[in-house]
């Protein structure tokens, strides 16, 4: 089963 | 000082239901261009991004650029009070604790207000990087809401495949599996809200919990069409362009084969 990602580990906070 | 008007009120109860099911509470960031709102759920598997520009209001004031942090389950109940073709106005001073609404009908001759109290809120911004994506598929918004109720019936996961066949949506749960494939169909007569169009660089397949999916549909009611833009292990964009008006943009991170 696929996992969730999060966002966090695409978009960094600024 | 703060002021916007705008004779489509209905559009700010659009955009607040969708977004209430997502966000509890977030900062509009208000400035001469417009409003501004960014915010993740929760639990940071989406991100929303709102952009509502100055010119799309009959009348837009703004003299210091500000965050206003509301409550979105409030400010929804507030936009109860507004009927389908109520004016709105929002207003608010720059150093108050509060938001002030007024609906007014089309024949005036009903006049609202109601003030919501202002909360202070972290501000979040993230940099979302400029992406090229692989495969973008515009097609009716209400059609990808049909296709994302419909399938959620059988599964959480939908598999989103762009080939040259076409977009596919794939569940599979305990009950069984489903499919549903969309083709672009510019070459036909078909009318403009019902256009699928798919612009592919290469073939991506990705998984997205359809929970979210279901909750960006949402927006639906805002505009005709909507745009599906995927590369390969990035975040899904979900794009809303409302007409003269600004963008509801959603980001989705994918799922992960473990």
């Amino acid at each position: 089963t696929p996992v969730q990602n999060d966002l966090d580990e695409f978009y960094a906070m600024v | 000082m703060f002021e916007a008007r705008l004779t489509k009120g209905e559009l700010i109860k659009k955009v607040i239901e969708a977004l209430k099911d997502l966000v509890t509470e977030a900062n509009f960031d208000i400035s001469a261009t417009g409003i501004q709102l960014q915010a993740m759920d929760s639990s940071h598997v989406s991100l929303c991004a709102l952009q509502m520009k100055a010119e799309g209001f009959d009348h837009f004031r703004c003299d210091r650029s500000m965050p206003l942090g509301i409550n979105l389950s409030s400010m929804s109940k507030v936009l109860k009070c507004c009927n389908k073709d109520d004016i709105v106005t929002l207003k608010a001073e720059d150093d108050g604790d509060s938001i002030n609404f007024m609906f007014e009908s089309k024949d005036q001759d009903k006049i609202s207000d109601f003030e919501l109290k202002l909360m202070d809120i972290d501000s979040e911004h993230f940099g979302i990087p400029d992406t090229d994506y692989k495969a973008t598929v515009t097609m009716s918004a209400s059609e990808f809401t049909r296709i994302c109720n419909d399938l959620s019936i059988l599964g959480e996961t939908v598999a989103i495949s762009v080939g040259k066949d076409g977009v596919r949506f794939s569940v599979s749960g305990e009950m069984g599996t489903g499919n549903m494939t969309v083709r672009d169909n510019t070459s036909s007569d078909t009318k403009e809200a019902d256009r699928v169009e798919i612009d592919m660089e290469e073939p991506v397949n990705l998984n997205f919990a359809l929970r979210y999916l279901k909750s960006f549909a949402k927006a639906a009611p805002l505009t005709d069409r909507v745009s599906l833009c995927l590369s390969r292990d990035v975040p899904l964009l979900v794009k809303y362009e409302i007409p003269e008006f600004g963008s509801l943009s959603y980001y989705l991170a994918p799922k992960i084969d473990d």
